[in-house]
């Protein structure tokens, strides 16, 4: 089943990299978050990395786009860097990024989170693009393919008790009822007042 | 089937990514093994990467091992930059190795190359290997996964020209009759004396 392949490898070869104590650095991505809220003199809401899951698969280039104003770039997490199957010193990094959000008492306050897209997603649909002959198939099944990524990651990432708490899955509907895309800034906030 | 899909993604997600005038230095693979030559005053046997696929799926964490003692560490070509999916500034690079051959007089040389294992085959064998389940079924197609894989990426690459001239795939198998691990050293001067 092929979503549940991509949650196996996203997890082996990605998120098992980059959660525990890995790299050069041997740090574990919750002390390199703290060491980013120290020299940045910011607060990230949660020690864990939000993991955007759109069932459309579409996946913008950055998180910030026209579509989602409330969202800015901040700078990257320090970068993991380890040798793997012949790549010497290869270069992971982790993005935070701002969200606009209104307070009580209506001041304008920003958010700081870890997030990316789930880049197999990403990979899928560029490989569903451009392929002719299984093209078809995969536009029928999308949705189950989709939905077979979240269900086998959130499975795998049960089974890792030191990689499940610093891992925040979102498996949302991307597109609003015209089909435009949501603003992806409104459903980290919505997430993080949940968590809260 | 999952050797073709890993290798689609392995070709949409990398190849694709990282040999056309892509990151923000817009350089082809090529100029940056130009500029390697340039600034190591050394000359790369070809322009082209060179992918190892091992039959038996093992991709040790450098292609320097105990068991391969005519190769060592070069440096790596300068990396290529791009935001993708989420990600801001995610880094791509590729390693050069240097192969000790000899000459027709007897004189030790050394031949330059740029290589890498297939990381996904790494990344499926360590599925494979964790992953209780599906561990069986995996075992017995293994084979037809890893033919699979390159005998798609191979079609893959014939038909994106402006690849397929800088990417060498070696499918070989990795052990000799006792069961170890061969030399990559042998194994990639074996290419290049094929394709010279
Ligand atoms: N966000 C993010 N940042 C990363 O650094 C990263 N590295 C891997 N992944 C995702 O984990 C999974 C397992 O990766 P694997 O290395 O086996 O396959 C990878 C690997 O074979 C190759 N590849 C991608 N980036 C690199 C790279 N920098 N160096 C070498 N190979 C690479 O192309 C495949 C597909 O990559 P992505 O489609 O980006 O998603 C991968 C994949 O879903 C990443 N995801």
């Amino acid at each position: 089943d092929y979503g549940s392949g991509m949650a196996h490898s996203f997890f082996h070869g990605y998120l098992k990299l980059i959660i525990p104590h890995t790299g050069t650095s041997e740090k574990h991505l919750e002390e390199l978050m703290k060491d980013y809220e120290d020299r940045h003199h910011v607060k990230l809401e949660f020690y864990k990395l939000f993991i955007l899951i759109p069932k459309s698969l579409y996946c913008s280039t950055s998180l910030k786009t026209d579509k989602s104003p409330s969202i800015e770039e901040s700078s990257s997490l320090e970068e993991k860097v380890m040798t793997v199957a012949g790549v010497q010193n290869r270069v992971y990094k982790n993005s935070v990024y701002k969200i606009k959000s209104e307070s009580e008492n209506g001041r304008k306050q920003y958010k700081y989170v870890a997030a990316e897209y789930a880049t197999p997603l990403k990979t899928f649909k560029d490989v569903v693009g451009c392929n002719g002959a299984h093209s078809s198939y995969y536009a029928k099944h999308k949705n189950d393919i989709v939905l077979q990524f979240y269900l086998t990651l959130q499975k795998v990432l049960k089974e890792h008790e030191n990689c499940t708490d610093f891992c925040e899955l979102i498996f949302y509907d991307d597109k609003d009822e015209n089909g435009d895309i949501k603003d992806v800034g409104q459903i980290l906030l919505q997430r993080i007042r949940k968590l809260q």
